[in-house]
């Protein structure tokens, strides 16, 4: 059975999306057969991806909304081993129509149930809300990956995101846990990044990777080119972070 | 009465608070009385601009559920003529609990009627999304602000917001319109960022500002201190693009 994990964080432009192609490619590099689940209405994950969001014919607003199986709408990506069910921007209007549709919190988990057994690892990529699609991740989800900008911002939604986990586990879902935090966007030049890791560490001890994925142009251009940056610059500060976090999330996981 | 803009843009981290808070203080230093409305459950302008969030007894969540007057919740700030409605993390489950009452798109701008009159300058602070809450600050406002980081994803989302307020003009707020997109987080040794804002230009001619406001460390590290940059690094990159920011804004409104 495939462990599934969903990478959350309601604070925007943190690297959710940069984090799930990156750690997917490189699970799916190292053998680990992969599955991303673009849940955010924009897309990111789909078009930095390589993939045209107008070509598609179903999407995963097909599967929460109308129960269609995911095995038919996912699709190959040019990483061998890495697949993705991808979003479309009608996925905006699904918070307000799930609302009244019958257990509304278990529309994503029910679709996986049925192509777990063909990945290894399931990697669902979240809008920055706490709303009702990422509550379906959380609800699908073994563990949470949480990325953290090393921002000031970064820990003020942090309480509400924990409390939103804990409330899930014993609600819906009692295996679910925080599989760990990366920290994201490190600056070495300056002051700020270091205190933010250092505070981040703290309040969280234990929880937060090894692993600190720098800021690094060719993570931004990559996307540009549909590609991970482990195809695009493969020997670039980001591609080699991403690898080294893919090591520490399988040897957790 | 009070210019309305809503600040907004669903993709997250592109800037939003950073615009409201230093956009807001210095139009307030050039003499107009201006409120920021913060409108996310993060309330990063409210922390940014130095109010303790665990001493509000009242937020912008009040005046939303329960009709308390705006000017019984605005608290002064530490610069001359800029007030905020600050945000507490109640605010989340307002999108969820709005959605019964009735007016429920219309509970913002209702609320601003009673106070439109003190202020010359009213900047809504969005949430990284379009649901209940962004559907009401577009509702309320006279101009749409749309920060775009110079980024590949930049484009992405932008059909759909264009289209979301193309729909709030034809169905509840005929007045609306784009007062201006601003180019943020602009990286000059990076040849993405000005490929991106380029095709921006391109795409959007005529309501891009000049103005474009430079990636610069001063403003990350200005709200951990609580502080507009133009308080806290007042010779600044960052303190210069939205001195002049605010001067394009006030010849547009
Ligand atoms: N380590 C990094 N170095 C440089 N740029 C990065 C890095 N990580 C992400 N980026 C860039 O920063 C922007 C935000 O990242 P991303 O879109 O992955 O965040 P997100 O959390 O998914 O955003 P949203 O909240 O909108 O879903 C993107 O333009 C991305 O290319
Ligand atoms: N021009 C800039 N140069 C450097 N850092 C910036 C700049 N503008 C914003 N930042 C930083 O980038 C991060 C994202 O900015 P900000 O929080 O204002 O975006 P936002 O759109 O309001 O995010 P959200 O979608 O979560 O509401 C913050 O840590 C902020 O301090
Ligand atoms: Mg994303
Ligand atoms: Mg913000």
């Amino acid at each position: 059975m495939g462990r599934v994990t969903a990478c959350t964080n309601q604070k925007g432009g943190v690297g959710k999306t940069t984090t799930v192609i990156n750690l997917g490619a490189c699970l799916a590099q190292a053998g680990f057969r992969t599955l991303i689940i673009d849940l955010d209405p924009q897309g990111n994950a789909t078009s930095g991806l390589g993939i045209d969001r107008r070509t598609l014919r179903t999407s995963i607003y097909d599967a929460l909304v109308d129960r269609h199986p995911i095995e038919d709408i996912a699709v190959g990506t040019q990483i061998p081993g890495l697949d993705i069910v991808p979003s479309v921007a009608a996925l905006s209007g699904a918070e307000i129509e799930l609302v009244p549709l019958p257990g509304r919190e278990r529309r994503l988990s029910a679709s996986l149930a049925g192509v777990a057994g063909q990945y290894d690892r399931i990697l669902i990529d979240c809008p920055p809300s706490l709303g009702l699609l990422t509550i379906n991740a959380l609800t699908a989800a073994d563990g949470v990956l949480i990325p953290i900008q090393t921002e000031y911002y970064a820990m003020e939604g942090l309480s509400q995101l924990v409390n939103t986990i804990r409330l899930v586990r014993n609600a819906l879902n009692p295996r679910l846990e925080i599989e760990g935090v990366v920290l994201t966007m490190f600056d070495g030049r300056t002051r700020l990044s270091a205190q933010v890791a250092a505070e981040v560490r703290r309040h969280l001890n234990g929880t937060v990777f090894e692993t600190v994925v720098p800021r690094n142009v060719r993570l931004s251009e990559a996307p540009s080119h549909g590609q991970p940056v482990a195809v695009y610059a493969p020997d670039s500060t980001g591609a080699t972070a991403y690898r080294n976090l893919a090591v520490e999330v399988a040897a957790r996981g």
